[in-house]
């Protein structure tokens, strides 16, 4: 099935404003 | 309260999968035996989420000012992170030792790829762990199938591609079969 896939700067990017996209 | 019962919260980022978080620390003087060894283990946060993740790591002591002989393991809900645990018994691990000042960005990396399925190699990863010692600090990736050549050699490049380690840096890959042999994790 489908995989929920994240990089490491989005990752990143929700740390510093959670609930950004 | 079970991993299971663990959901996103509204408008937060779900992860592929729930994880837990242990914490260890070696009692002086004493042989470590499986028993013994989870008895000092305890959770110390589930998450299931990217923004769940990050407000847990952002209350945990940070890696390099951990002291003494202490562990973190970040493992699938449901799997315990000893040997003998169902998902790892045909299991094994890469393990990378890193001179005092590296891991905790290391440990970072690893962590964010563990957490983004960027190993893509299924449901083959149990977990991962920082080892604090007094003169290297090891980082190791936990995976079900030790035979399982094409899974390991791919767990192992994207490591190496997303740690960025410096070239000579050493990987080995053990056997969760052979540490229970040896009674030695590295």
């Amino acid at each position: 099935g489908t995989r929920i896939i994240y990089d490491r700067s989005f990752l990143l990017k929700c740390r510093a404003s959670p609930m950004s996209n | 309260p079970s991993y299971k019962d663990v959901v996103p919260g509204p408008g937060e980022h779900p992860l592929q999968y729930t994880y837990c978080i242990w914490y260890s620390k070696k009692q002086p003087g004493r042989a470590q035996d499986a028993a013994s060894f989870e008895k000092n283990m305890n959770v110390i946060g589930t998450f299931c989420s990217v923004e769940q993740f990050w407000k847990i790591y952002s209350h945990m002591i940070r890696v390099n000012e951990m002291a003494g002989h202490s562990d973190i393991h970040v493992f699938k809900g449901g799997i315990k992170p000893l040997w003998e645990d169902k998902a790892n018994r045909l299991g094994g691990k890469w393990i990378v030792r890193l001179r005092k000042g590296l891991v905790a960005r290391c440990w970072e990396n690893l962590i964010l790829a563990m957490l983004g399925e960027q190993f893509m190699v299924g449901d083959e990863v149990c977990g991962a762990v920082i080892s604090i010692r007094f003169q290297e600090d090891i980082i190791s990736i936990w995976n079900r199938t030790a035979g399982d050549e094409q899974v390991t050699s791919r767990i192992r490049d994207t490591l190496r591609r997303v740690l960025n380690l410096p070239p000579n840096t050493v990987m080995e890959y053990k056997t969760h079969n052979e540490s229970l042999k040896d009674k030695s994790s590295f």
